[in-house]
């Protein structure tokens, strides 16, 4: 089953 | 004091039409280099990064740097008060609470101001990696929109394939499948009506449809748009805005569970 990632997985807040 | 005038004001009233569908609030970053604005959809699945750079306003001063929280739902009825063909002026003093959009008729005849309140946003920034893509696209803005459209008809995701024959979007779902198959342009006479594909390796992911359409909001901006794309990473997708700068959208793939 494909879920939908986040954002946040891929950039980091600075 | 903040003061940005635009001659093609169209391209604000444009820039908004790209954004109120995703985001319902936003930070307009002003410095001396220009304006930036990066916010993520209320869902945190997609981001978009604006650029206006200060050299394509015809007239432009930051005393100084300036971060105006900003409803776009309230700035885009602003605009919607703005004609095609109007000059518009975003200005607001240091530490303003209020920001002023002037709109001027080409022959000076009708002068329009109106003041919005701004907002305390603490939004967080997020930095993102430069990246060397393993695919690039270039289309029609008008074909990557169809696609999109035709396509979420299907399935509420689209899986993106690019290899070196060409790039294929897909969609699955109750009523069948759907499968757009894009060859590379043999001759690129018309820049901006051409596929061009750039491919340092195969990629293929899964996206969501709605987010797809909402990108394409940004169409009426540029004749072509350029999708990026590499394994595990979110797709890029940029609209060009003139010669002032571009709007980007990050979106982040679907994975396998």
């Amino acid at each position: 089953k494909e879920c939908q990632s986040a954002i946040h997985k891929y950039f980091s807040s600075v | 004091m903040f003061e940005a005038r635009l001659l093609q004001g169209s391209l604000l009233k444009k820039v908004m039409e790209a954004l109120k569908e995703l985001l319902n609030e936003a930070a307009w970053d002003c410095s001396d280099a220009g304006i930036q604005l990066q916010a993520m959809d209320n869902s945190h699945v997609s981001l978009v990064s604006l650029n206006l750079r200060a050299e394509g306003f015809d007239k432009y001063r930051c005393d100084r740097n300036l971060s105006m929280g900003m409803n776009l739902g309230s700035m885009s009825k602003i605009l919607k008060c703005a004609s095609n063909e109007d000059i518009i002026t975003i200005k607001a003093q240091d530490n303003a609470d209020t920001v002023t959009f002037v709109f001027e008729s080409p022959d000076q005849d009708k002068v329009s101001d109106y003041e919005m309140k701004l907002m305390n946003l603490d939004q967080e920034h997020l930095g993102i990696p430069e990246t060397d893509y393993a695919c690039t696209i270039r289309l029609p803005s008008s074909e990557f929109a169809r696609i999109c459209r035709d396509l979420s008809q299907f399935g509420e995701s689209m899986v993106i394939s690019c290899t070196k024959e060409g790039v294929r979007f897909s969609a699955t779902g109750d009523i069948g499948t759907g499968n757009i198959k894009l060859a590379q342009s043999a001759k690129v006479d018309k820049e901006e009506e051409a596929v061009v594909i750039e491919m340092q390796e195969p990629v293929s992911l899964t996206f969501a449809c709605r987010y797809l359409n909402s990108f394409t909001k940004a169409t009426s901006l540029s004749k072509s748009v350029q999708l990026s794309m590499s394994p595990e990473v979110p797709l890029v997708v940029e609209y060009k805005i003139e010669d002032i700068g571009h709007v980007r959208y990050y979106l982040a793939p679907k994975i396998e569970d």
